[in-house]
């Protein structure tokens, strides 16, 4: 059970949370 | 047999009988995404968290966002009264979620939000906790340890600051909140631990 956050679905929350954030440094 | 879900991040600790395990993870979900939101808008705002790597700021949320909302949600721990409020804004006591199978880790938050509750510290003091709970360089995963450790240093260094400039007893207080940081280590690992055991059931 080495990644808890993934079994939550914790990594797509933060990856989706994160997105707008990475494309407006990149425009 | 009957099933809880004995975490304040849910809307109850009621679970519907009807419903398939994947429905009550989808539930569970949707009641604390929004929480994992705001320690993801919360980070954004760190001064220089956004020039860390895309993968070590995915890495430091996927490892601290538990951290992170044990200290923000200390306060629905309610160490007189022995109760402890759910999302619905519904209150239960201890003995209640005993009952529901709710053990160690129970007992660990309590006392984590006790201690933490007694350094009386303002929102900026919390908030900058806050940050150097969750920038921390020794998290699984991180490719480039130099800058999270350089940003969890200047962290640290103005929390220190800020700590000084506040407090009457300034180096015991720092050190008690230092302090903090292992404790929240072991309630995530005991956390997860609880994760995998109602997985399993």
């Amino acid at each position: 059970f080495g990644d808890p956050a993934s079994n939550l679905g914790l990594e797509d929350i933060i990856r989706k949370a994160l997105m707008g954030n990475f494309e407006d440094k990149h425009d | 047999n009957r099933m809880h879900l004995v975490c304040p991040m849910g809307m109850s600790p009621y679970v519907d009988q009807h419903m398939s395990s994947h429905q009550i993870w989808e539930e569970f979900s949707m009641s604390f995404t929004p929480a994992v939101r705001e320690v993801v808008e919360f980070a954004k705002r760190i001064p220089g968290f956004r020039d860390l790597s895309q993968h070590d700021q995915v890495s430091l949320l996927k490892a601290g966002t538990f951290e992170v909302l044990v200290v923000r949600f200390a306060s629905l721990f309610d160490i007189k009264e022995r109760t402890v409020t759910f999302l619905s804004g519904k209150k239960y006591s201890v003995e209640a979620l005993r009952s529901m199978g709710a053990g160690e880790l129970l007992n660990s938050m309590f006392e984590f939000s006790e201690k933490l509750t007694a350094l009386q510290l303002s929102e900026e003091e919390m908030s900058l906790f806050t940050a150097v709970v969750l920038v921390s360089a020794d998290r699984s995963g991180i490719e480039n340890v130099n800058s999270v450790e350089a940003l969890q240093e200047t962290l640290i260094r103005a929390l220190r600051s800020l700590i000084t400039k506040n407090h009457a007893n300034e180096v015991a207080t720092f050190t008690k909140l230092l302090l903090k940081l292992p404790d929240l280590r072991s309630l995530n690992n005991m956390h997860s631990e609880e994760l995998l055991a109602f997985k399993v059931h």
